[in-house]
């Protein structure tokens, strides 16, 4: 069976594509077999994972297995490294929400894709758009677990009640199975005040659901945060997870711990 | 004679709201009148400025000026302080973009509300969303010029070219006096090679671009940089700027220095 994650936080720059990235490689590296999808019109965890080489003209991205049912899932899958793949996305993403627009289906191409497809992968990490639109939709139907990766500010928590209800609204309608496993804390200053308050407030509410029937109930913040660390913002320029780029770096080591977490959960389960 | 300014890039988490509504505290400062326009559904400058304290359910919002003919600029003024005032938004204004999309001149709808209003404020400063939808095209349709916060990383150069291509757009189309007046680097670690390689790029670009016919033809990086500062994401919790939660914090003076760099420019002109 495979665990498919989608990443997701409608808000930008939170730390959506660096998480995927740098995640999906630290359980590599422990030899799992992993599938990065990238839906994002940006296609930056695609520049991130390829660097800016010449790509494959005639390589299928997400947006054939989106729009055109010809195209299987293994059809999209181009390898990255021995235990990791990805399924590109390119810059004219953006067309892919109108065309799906007028599709019947149109939330459901990517869970049709994912089921009919091999199994050859444990875990799918899903990089969504800083969006709630058709792509993050797609996602979530897809899906069956939800990590929001977010920076412990008072102005990220704005944004957390709707994310969490549009997660509701899936679940309830498209895809009973989805929940969020928890919050990744990114660009992390764990030094000061403000974030100290900014995590208690979450773990509170988290908490303060333990009883109810959402689909945050066993939610959780994940430990320890990813630290700001400037080697995760040097990597994408050479097209290098952190692990190749700079292994001993704290950005390194957060995301190892992290992947560690992500696996032994889903052995345990 | 008024200085239009949108406040604007479509990646998000970049720093145009924390720029927008200390950039305008810190004109106010000089004993210069600033508006604020908060053209984001997400209401941030908003709460930012106001806090979370009852608002006037009556309170005209940026939607009725947009969408409703018999608002004028004026109704929906609302003083922050002496010389600080702001026209708000709310967190329905997601509608907005719907409806504006039904109406003939749905890109002009600020620009006329501006055209028509008094001309008691210097400064007018408009954050916008982190999209290219009709909220921003309508900052755009009423500025002079733009100001592109964005955080020196490769990831974020990746937007630039949309945006310029955007503003060049609008400019041919719909508002022949839009430029860029430049960018402002935001949560800055100028210690780091990494950014200092990315606002090397940035400024040969510009610099290669000064004798082209372009909007950006006079864009320059802004100097100095916002520093990364916790004060400044700690101060919208508490509804209040820089200058009134830590008025000798790094990130107070740097936006201090960037409202003497914005008013000398202006006086200048
Ligand atoms: N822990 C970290 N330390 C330093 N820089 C980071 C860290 N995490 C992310 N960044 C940088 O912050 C910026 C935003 O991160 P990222 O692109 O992962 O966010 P995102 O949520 O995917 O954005 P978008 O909404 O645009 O897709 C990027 O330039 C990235 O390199
Ligand atoms: N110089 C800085 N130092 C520390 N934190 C900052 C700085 N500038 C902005 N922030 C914080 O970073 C986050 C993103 O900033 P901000 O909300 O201003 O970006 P934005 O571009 O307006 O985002 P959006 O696209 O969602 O509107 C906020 O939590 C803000 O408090
Ligand atoms: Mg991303
Ligand atoms: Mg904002």
């Amino acid at each position: 069976p495979v665990r498919v994650i989608a990443m997701m936080n409608q808000k930008g720059g939170v730390g959506k594509t660096t998480t995927t990235v740098n995640l999906a490689a630290a359980i590599a590296r422990q030899g799992r077999k992993v599938l990065i999808i990238d839906l994002d019109p940006q296609a930056h965890a695609t520049l991130h994972v390829a660097g800016e080489r010449e790509d494959d003209p005639d390589q299928p991205t997400v947006y054939d297995l989106l729009l055109d049912s010809d195209f299987e899932l293994s059809d999209c899958v181009r390898q990255v490294d021995e235990f990791l793949d990805i399924v590109p996305a390119e810059t004219d993403l953006a067309a892919v929400e109108t065309e799906l627009a007028g599709l019947g289906d149109r939330n459901q191409r990517l869970a049709r894709a994912i089921a009919a497809g091999s199994t050859e992968h444990e875990f799918i990490l899903l990089d969504c758009p800083p969006a709630l639109g058709l792509l993050t939709l797609n996602a979530l139907a897809a899906a069956q677990e939800v990590m929001i990766p977010m920076q412990a500010h008072f102005l990220a928590l704005q944004g957390v009640s709707k994310l969490l209800e549009t997660v509701g609204l899936v679940r309830e309608q498209i895809n009973p199975r989805l929940r969020v496993a928890g919050v990744v804390l990114c660009m992390h200053d764990s030094q000061t005040s403000h974030s100290k308050e900014v995590v208690a407030d979450l773990e509170r509410f988290f908490e303060s659901q333990r009883n109810t029937a959402t689909a945050w109930n066993s939610a959780r913040v994940y430990h320890p945060a990813i630290r700001r660390n400037i080697k995760l913002a040097e990597c994408p320029s050479f097209g290098q997870t952190i692990f190749q780029y700079a292994m001993w770096a704290p950005g390194a080591m957060d995301y190892k711990k992290l992947g560690e977490t992500i696996v032994a959960e889903w052995d345990r389960a």
